[in-house]
């Protein structure tokens, strides 16, 4: 699975 | 940050100034879907609950706090303003959103990008939502016919932001080596394509003059 993205979007 | 990420949050800033605008300062909720703004306000604060542990961006900080105090502010005065209960069309704002709510929370579990954090789940229950929250607000206007100039205003603005996201996330695809975020692609894809039919006709009533009301067959 793909590594959880940090969400540094709104 | 890119120009298309900037211009869609200060579009989405855009929507609920015109949104507190028509509903705090106009006192009416003619025409507004509180199940939309309902639905926005969980968006935001299933989202945004990283604010007690994310600190990474004072930017995005900033605007998560204004978009939950904005969409609960929305939600409080429909539900609580004597005027705005007044102009409120509890029986036009009808759409069942259990049918929205429920399947996303699955596909929430199902689909996300961590499956051992329930901050994952929730991210990818508030994304899914987020994608078909205006679903209310758009019935509402289809059963209405008729929608009022600031109303117009407010759901594209609200229409926008996402479209312009969807530009940011092709720019962050070319220019950043292993980005991809496919949940949110996808979902930004299904909330735009739902505005598309509102912007056909919002562009065709505002080609006459910005101030023409918009007319939804």
């Amino acid at each position: 699975a793909a590594e959880a993205e940090e969400h540094d979007e709104l | 940050m890119n120009i298309f990420r900037f211009l869609g949050d200060m579009s989405h800033i855009l929507s609920f100034l015109l949104l507190l605008h028509k509903i705090v300062g106009g006192k009416s909720a003619a025409g507004i879907s509180l199940r939309t703004a309902e639905m926005y306000a969980i968006v935001f604060c299933t989202r945004y609950i990283d604010l007690l542990w994310n600190f990474a961006s004072l930017y995005n900080y900033l605007l998560k706090l204004l978009f939950i105090g904005a969409s609960l502010t929305i939600v409080y005065f429909m539900r609580y303003g004597p005027s705005q209960k007044a102009t409120y069309n509890a029986d036009e704002d009808a759409f069942p959103v259990q049918y929205l709510i429920a399947p996303c929370a699955v596909l929430g579990v199902l689909i996300n990008q961590d499956h051992s954090s329930p901050f994952e789940m929730v991210w990818a229950f508030s994304i899914y939502l987020e994608a078909v929250a205006i679903l209310p607000q758009l019935f509402l206007l289809q059963k209405q016919g008729e929608v009022e100039n600031l109303t117009s205003h407010y759901v594209f603005a609200l229409g926008a932001y996402r479209a312009l996201y969807l530009l940011n996330w092709m720019f962050r695809f070319m220019t950043e080596p292993d980005y991809q975020q496919r949940i949110v692609w996808l979902s930004g894809l299904v909330q735009t394509a739902l505005y598309c039919d509102f912007f056909y006709h919002y562009y065709q009533s505002k080609k006459g003059g910005l101030n023409k009301s918009v007319k939804l067959p």
